[in-house]
This record gives C-alpha cells, structure tokens and sequence, in this order.
C-alpha cells in the first residue's frame, strides 16, 4: 500500500507539472517539483532533522524550434557531447534492465541538447532550505522571477548562472505549502500572477 | 551524472524522460 500510495503522488506531481506547463499561454521548457523533505542523520537524530529541498518529480517539455536547440548544443565540445551521449545510453540500459549500455540507440545516438542537460542533471541536486534559488523562494515564502539573460547571470545564484550558460532565459521559483516549484524557459517571459496562481492552486496539497 | 550515482527514488522520472526523449527523437 506504501509503494502504490508513493506512485500515486508521483503520478500526481507529473499530471500537474504536465497540466501547468501544457496549460500556460507561454512557452515553457520544463517544470520541477522540489519537494520538502528532512534529513534525520544530518540533524544529529535530534527528531528535528535539517530541511532541504529535494527533487519530487519533473516535467521536460523541450523546445519549440529545434533549430534553436541545435544551435545550443553546437557551444558544446565533441568530447563533452561525446560524454552526454553516452550517459545517456547508460541511463537507458539502468532504466530497461540492465541491456548493454553501449550498444546503439537512436535516442542515445541523438545530440543531447543544453536544455535536455540542465534538466537531467537537476535530478542529482537538492538544496538546503535558505540556500540556492529553490531554498530562497521557500525560506522567504516568495517567488522569485528571474527573466533576461542579465538577470539570471547577475543573480548571484548558482543554479541560475548554470542555467544562462544552458540557454535559459527566464527561471522561477514559486513557493507552495511543501516545496517550489520551479520553471525555466529559453525564451523571455515577463512575470504573470496567472502562472502564480496556477501554482497556488495545483500545488497546496495541504489545502 | 553517472548511471549508477542516480538515487531510486528518481529512476521513475527519469523512465519518463527518456521514454519521451525517445519519442521526440524518433518523431523528427
């Protein structure tokens, strides 16, 4: 009952990711659901545990024009491309049960895009509450909207800076009861209180 | 990112990441 309760709000995290970005009247490249979590051992076994947040699910939609994604892959060197690729294959063969993992696969043979990347790699992360831009945007209960190059390579945020040099252009953070939400986009999207909203609405499980 | 470092609990989104990577690369 525990692992079907587990899938069950796996699956209602993606239907909402899905639901915001598919939803929204502007183009975004994908959502991720950062998700309240404590971790006992790192507190000291005090009960209290120390907060961060964590990846809960994810929704990549890609870009619109393939052509621009092209291009953002072509700043990538062959050796780091060659690296992408070939994570990607092992990822495949982890996920189907352990088939060879370098055995030729279109998806595996396709260019790994800067965005596909971003993305792929926010998997790894999770960010301490207070620290990073998810942390902020929760410790402070407020969104943050950070659109324009400038804006994201000037935050003085990591993961924005890591995300300007992917192509992003636009990443917010919208806080909900249990975690962030977050956006990005490699186009410029000026702030709306219709996507907040939204978010209010898809992600206070509490409500 | 290695194969092998990707903790369990995120495997389900990654099969859905590369399920639908496989069929956007396979549709263009």
């Amino acid at each position: 009952p525990a692992a079907a309760q587990s899938r069950l709000n796996e699956d209602t995290l993606q239907q909402r990711l899905q639901a915001l970005i598919e939803g929204a009247r502007e183009t975004w490249t994908y959502a991720i659901y950062w998700q309240l979590s404590y971790d006992s051992i790192a507190g000291g076994g005090d009960g209290e545990g120390t907060a961060f947040l964590g990846w809960g699910d994810g929704y990549y939609k890609g870009e619109e024009d393939k052509g621009k994604s092209k291009k953002r892959c072509s700043s990538v060197n062959a050796v780091e491309q060659e690296h992408r690729k070939r994570v990607i294959r092992e990822l495949n063969a982890l996920i189907s049960g352990g088939a060879v993992a370098g055995a030729a696969d279109d998806a595996g043979d396709e260019e790994v895009t800067d965005t596909e990347w971003f993305f792929l790699v926010s998997m790894t992360q999770s960010f301490l509450n207070g620290t990073g831009l998810p942390g902020q945007a929760f410790l402070h209960c407020r969104t943050i909207w950070l659109s324009g190059s400038g804006a994201l390579a000037g935050s003085g945020c990591e993961r924005a800076q890591q995300g300007q040099i992917y192509g992003l252009r636009t990443l917010v953070c919208i806080p909900s009861d249990n975690g962030v939400v977050e956006l990005g986009s490699t186009d410029v999207i000026q702030q709306s209180s219709d996507l907040m909203e939204k978010v209010n609405t898809l992600f206070n499980f509490n409500n | 990112i290695t194969a092998v470092g990707l903790p369990q609990a995120r495997k389900a989104s990654l099969a859905r990441f590369l399920e639908k990577r496989k069929e956007r690369v396979t549709s263009t």
